[in-house]
């Protein structure tokens, strides 16, 4: 019997079902498309071939499905209530991007329909403004220190300029005030020309 | 401290402290991680110059120093635990690659899940005094990952109770394994295996490929570095041609597969054994595919906080590149997958702990899933991180195509993931192989377990749009 369900586009428990039925819906077509070969087909091998871009598209769906799941598993663990707001709203823009980046999937497996995925846009954009405030605290809290990182453009006191600057003058081709190259090549070329 | 990263912090609605203990695994194991890195960041041994200013050849002679640095400081702090062990090469290594990454990971791993326990009792101790370093050689020249592809042959003589070890073709001559060219003197090598006149597929053995006392290569092997390469400067990764090389039955490993003295073969409980430890690397990429994006993000978004750029609004400062929508659109998606990829590695390696655990009690009813979600969650966690750490190193403008961002190394470094341990198209073709014989089972009414469950619901309901 068909039972339908409600996509809600700000409840994670229903994404995640949402996902799972795109996964549900690519193997079927993947497994059936590949059925469907095996009758044209004296190989399976042919079949195989001949299905796999159909097929690939439903490991990924299910890979992502299953992304999308431990994430928002993962936060029933998060007591903590401002940082599981700060996650959830992280795995919402997860879930959401992912329905706009793969929408022909959701439309066509008639789990969004076209208005739908408007507000789905809309509300990743509503999310990329919550999200802001606090996106260097997100990135502090992965806790690379600046000796691991080693990036003059990520320091943690955010001194990018000074940091480059002393990185630029490390360079071998430093070492001289004029290169020997100048008088290898260059002061020969301009004499002869 | 810049005013506006100062600011940033300041405004932050939850405390940073508690979202790195999640990270973790609690507030303990933060602690000890933190103390790990200060033991490698504050020892001299781990000081060097800049790669970025040093030839390949000085590349690799400053990492194969740190690496003897770093296992003789991991003794003499009594550092065992692979958790722990992994905190302290991480900060060593930084964003670089170390030659013996595959000989820690690979090579050891390898003879943990396949020797009896008589060979382990041989070869543990030569590889805890470091006398045997070893890689891990599985592809060829001319065949990747379809493994039934691969040339080598072991060919079993029961009047010696030797294999007689073979590249027959120079597609057969193995390629890319890491640490291999110069710095190891022993090779797991994955060979089909021939014995009274039959083929069993594929099987590994351990080659001794130096002597052990001068490093020079033993007879009937050639082997040596394959060339610079898009990134792994450090690393020398190997080719090894066999010619008639003879080993000791001994070295076949038969933990699960044997082969008995008058060459009788007594094949494994299943195929995938011999592919153990490939799943367990896969397994690890899937956290490594978040750290590498993590660390991208964090260059990415901390440099869009301090840059200034253009106008918002006629006449006005102009603004932190971060108040952009565009710029918003390209990083915080990548964040978020950054931190589903890391909840995600977690799972994987739990996961995999838990069902490798069940495969040495004998129980291989799980081990399809494991292969299968290792090798889908490798390849759709990689293309993401690539993808995205090529997004970060755009969105920081011209200073991203600076070596100093680290960017470019992050990027160099982790792309390969998509084609070593498995080209990620082939790994999820493995998926899809299992999705498709998961789902022929649900359709005929075959209760399934794990993360396929769902192939039975679908079969019963589907979901329909409707207005939110």
């Amino acid at each position: 019997t068909a039972r339908s369900t409600v996509v809600n586009i700000n409840d994670l428990t229903s994404l995640v079902e949402a996902y799972k039925l795109r996964a549900a819906k690519l193997v079927e077509l993947a497994a059936k498309n590949l059925q469907h070969e095996l009758q044209l087909k004296a190989s399976k091998e042919d079949a195989w071939n001949n299905t796999s871009i159909e097929l690939v598209r439903a490991s990924d769906a299910h890979c992502h499905y299953v992304v999308v799941k431990t994430f928002a598993a993962k936060l029933t663990e998060v007591h903590d209530a401002a940082v599981h707001l700060a996650l959830s709203t992280l795995a919402l823009l997860y879930a959401l991007h992912g329905m706009t980046e793969n929408s022909g999937d959701f439309l066509q497996a008639g789990l969004l329909t076209v208005p739908q995925l408007s507000q789905v846009s809309q509300r990743v954009k509503e999310l990329l403004s919550q999200v802001r405030p606090n996106a260097v605290a997100l990135v502090d809290a992965f806790d690379y220190r600046d000796e691991i990182l080693d990036s003059a453009l990520g320091r943690y006191d955010g001194n990018v300029y000074e940091s480059m600057f002393e990185w630029a003058q490390k360079s071998p081709l430093n070492q001289t005030e004029v290169h020997e190259s100048y008088h290898k090549y260059l002061k020969p070329l301009q004499s002869k020309l | 401290m810049n005013a506006d990263i100062r600011r940033e912090r300041e405004n932050a609605s939850f405390k940073t402290e508690v979202l790195t203990h999640i990270l973790d695994g609690g507030p303990e194991k933060t602690k000890r991680r933190r103390e790990i890195e200060n033991l490698v960041i504050n020892d001299p041994g781990f000081q060097h110059e800049d790669l970025n200013f040093l030839s390949r050849s000085e590349r690799y002679d400053a990492a194969v120093k740190k690496s003897a640095w770093m296992i003789l400081k991991l003794r003499e702090y009594g550092i065992s635990d692979p958790e722990e062990i992994f905190f302290y090469k991480s900060t060593a290594q930084r964003n670089y690659n170390d030659p013996m990454d595959v000989h820690f990971l690979m090579f050891v791993r390898s003879l943990w899940n396949m020797c009896t326990e008589e060979q382990l009792n041989k070869w543990l101790p030569l590889i805890q005094s470091y006398s045997a370093i070893g890689t891990y050689a599985q592809t060829e020249l001319g065949h990747g990952t379809h493994i039934r592809g691969l040339e080598t042959t072991a060919t079993y003589d029961p009047s010696t109770q030797e294999f007689v070890l073979n590249s027959p073709t120079v597609t057969s001559i193995k390629w890319w394994p890491g640490g291999l060219g110069k710095t190891s003197n022993h090779a797991v090598v994955l060979a089909q295996l021939y014995t009274q006149g039959n083929c069993h597929g594929l099987h590994a053995f351990i080659v001794p490929i130096r002597c052990m006392t001068t490093h020079k290569p033993l007879p009937g092997v050639v082997v040596g570095d394959i060339g610079p390469k898009f990134g792994f400067d450090e690393v020398d990764n190997g080719f090894l041609k066999l010619e008639n090389v003879r080993i000791p039955r001994e070295n076949m490993l038969m933990k699960y597969a044997k082969v008995e003295p008058d060459g009788t073969y007594k094949k494994p409980p299943s195929d995938k054994l011999t592919y153990s430890t490939m799943v367990f690397i896969r397994s690890m990429i899937v956290g490594e595919s978040a750290r590498s994006l993590s660390k991208a993000c964090m260059i990415a978004i901390r440099y869009s906080a301090v840059r200034h750029q253009s106008e918002l609004r006629a006449g006005e400062p102009e603004p932190q590149i971060l108040d952009y929508q565009t710029q918003q659109y390209k990083l915080f998606p990548l964040l978020a997958a950054a931190y589903a990829f890391h909840f995600m590695g977690q799972y994987m390696i739990q996961m995999y702990h838990r069902i490798s655990g069940d495969i040495s009690q004998g129980d291989f009813s799980e081990m399809s899933e494991l292969h299968a979600l290792s090798a889908g969650l490798k390849a759709f966690t990689t293309w993401v991180a690539t993808e995205g750490i090529e997004v970060c190193r755009m969105a920081c403008g011209g200073h991203g195509y600076s070596r100093c961002s680290r960017l470019p190394d992050i990027y160099v470094t982790f792309a390969p993931t998509c084609t070593y341990e498995g080209e990620n198209t082939v790994m999820m073709l493995q998926t899809a192989r299992y999705l498709v014989k998961s789902y022929s089972q649900a359709s005929a009414g075959q209760k399934l377990s794990g993360m396929v469950s769902y192939l039975n619901e679908s079969q019963q309901h589907h979901l329909q749009a409707q207005p939110v």
